[in-house]
């Protein structure tokens, strides 16, 4: 028998944060392989979220922002569609 | 709140829905009369009307589905996005889709309420977009909260009729409910219902909402109370944690809940009794524990009783005036808790910090002391 393997936590939990932003925060789409520019894109929709919930605005995915995002929730987004 | 940008509303008032398939968790009934209350709510606050239709295309329609259900935004399966709307428009303007992979409830606080989250897609249908405001019903994430008693925010109450006006056909005689605002911790005028330490944390409670304050960080965290206790009433009386018991007791009135840690207790609520105070005792203004002593000091108007909880019995010599005990404190205690070593009384928008041990009054300070704005 054998299981799927997981993806490492942390993988698990960026792909959640950029499904949640690029659905509810207009992050766009991946396009290109410039590293910095997506995390600089990613970072500044991370704060346009913490911002909305009031939550400390880092930038960053830390453990609160992530238990924000998996609170079930409205899928129409939360800026300007 | 916050209004979709453009002129996304409806230029008529009379407004017509359809329910186009059932979700198999509720009876028909119970879908069209969730519906039906959850549309009434935005009605009784505005001029817009809502009719039902039964074929044809309506200006809201309803609909369950999962996954990808054809309008370029697929549902995920449980929990995640429980529903999404469109605001006023041609087409698919004003439908409102619900993910059927979630399980939705009629008035149990299990799963999700659909009264509540249909009356927070038909704010989307109508032209409004997600509020900040933690109480408001438009806010993104799901919240449960009694739809019996349920009645529109004072947000959403502005947001909709920034769109409508008001309602201008509504009942003298039947005055509607005061819509309810979320208490703000910089209000200089704010008066706390409870204070109560939970496992180092600071608990601020007022109406339906508290603040978690964690002292070692600069955060502090509005909730709505049922967001965490669907049971617990809000305006609640006092809040005391028991170190012996490792418990936070909640009090309202004659009933006493109980949390251990964010839980809560089995067994609850019980009886105010069970502290042993006089049966005339029916209300408490605050408790506050002393860590000091190991007893619960009981706020009675302008009196103090002191619950020993090893002997399970109020202390003999009481009870005493509250400026026996606390001399300097003069006005009637709303809320009380012990932090490192010092007792702080709460009464009005002022705080009164006095010693622990010598019940020194050493300062008074404003009521938002531990709630920075």
């Amino acid at each position: 028998y054998t299981s799927p393997i997981a993806p490492p936590a942390d993988k698990d939990t960026e792909s959640i944060a950029v499904n949640y932003l690029t659905q509810l925060y207009g992050l766009p789409k991946q396009t290109g392989s410039n590293a910095e520019k997506r995390s600089s894109a990613v970072s500044l929709r991370l704060k346009e979220m913490q911002q909305f919930f009031g939550l400390a605005i880092t930038g960053k995915l830390d453990e609160e922002t992530l238990n924000v995002m998996k609170k079930p929730r409205c899928g129409v987004p939360d800026v300007a569609a | 709140y916050s209004t979709f940008q453009g002129d996304y509303k409806w230029k008529k008032h009379d407004l017509t829905y359809r329910i186009e398939n059932y979700t198999p968790d509720m009876s028909v009934a119970e879908v069209d009369d969730s519906i039906k209350r959850a549309l009434q709510l935005w009605a009784d606050v505005t001029p817009l009307r809502f009719t039902r239709i039964y074929s044809g295309t309506a200006d809201i329609m309803i609909s369950f589905s999962v996954g990808d259900h054809r309008d370029g935004y697929p549902f995920d399966g449980p929990n995640g996005f429980l529903a999404h709307a469109f605001p006023p428009f041609e087409g698919l303007g004003g439908d409102a889709h619900f993910d059927d992979d979630e399980t939705f409830f009629y008035r149990s606080p299990q799963g999700y309420n659909l009264f509540l989250v249909a009356a927070h897609e038909f704010g989307h249908s109508l032209g409004l977009e997600h509020s900040q405001d933690p109480g408001a019903l438009m806010y993104p994430t799901y919240v449960y909260r009694n739809s019996d008693t349920f009645v529109l925010p004072k947000d959403d109450v502005d947001g909709i009729q920034s769109l409508y006006g008001p309602n201008t056909d509504f009942d003298p005689n039947d005055p509607k409910p005061t819509p309810p605002v979320t208490p703000n911790k910089c209000d200089s005028k704010l008066v706390l219902d409870a204070v109560t330490m939970l496992r180092g944390e600071i608990m601020f409670f007022k109406g339906g909402f508290f603040w978690r304050s964690y002292p070692l960080s600069a955060t502090v965290e509005q909730h709505l109370i049922t967001s965490f206790w669907p049971e617990i009433p809000e305006h609640i009386d006092a809040a005391f944690e028991s170190p012996l018991e490792d418990k936070v007791f909640i009090i309202k009135g004659e009933k006493v809940w109980a949390l251990y840690g964010y839980e809560m207790a089995q067994g609850y609520p019980k009886s105010l009794s069970m502290f042993r105070l006089p049966k005339k005792v029916q209300k408490v203004d605050a408790v506050l524990y002393d860590e000091t002593s190991y007893k619960v000091l009981f706020f009675v108007d302008n009196q103090i009783y002191s619950y020993n909880e090893e002997k399970r019995r109020v202390e003999k010599g009481y009870p005493k005036p509250v400026e026996e005990v606390f001399p300097g404190m003069t006005g009637k205690v709303t809320a009380a808790f012990q932090y490192k070593g010092f007792n702080y009384l709460f009464s009005g928008s002022k705080m009164f910090e006095f010693g622990a041990h010598n019940k020194n009054l050493l300062r008074v300070l404003n009521n938002n002391y531990f709630l920075p704005c």
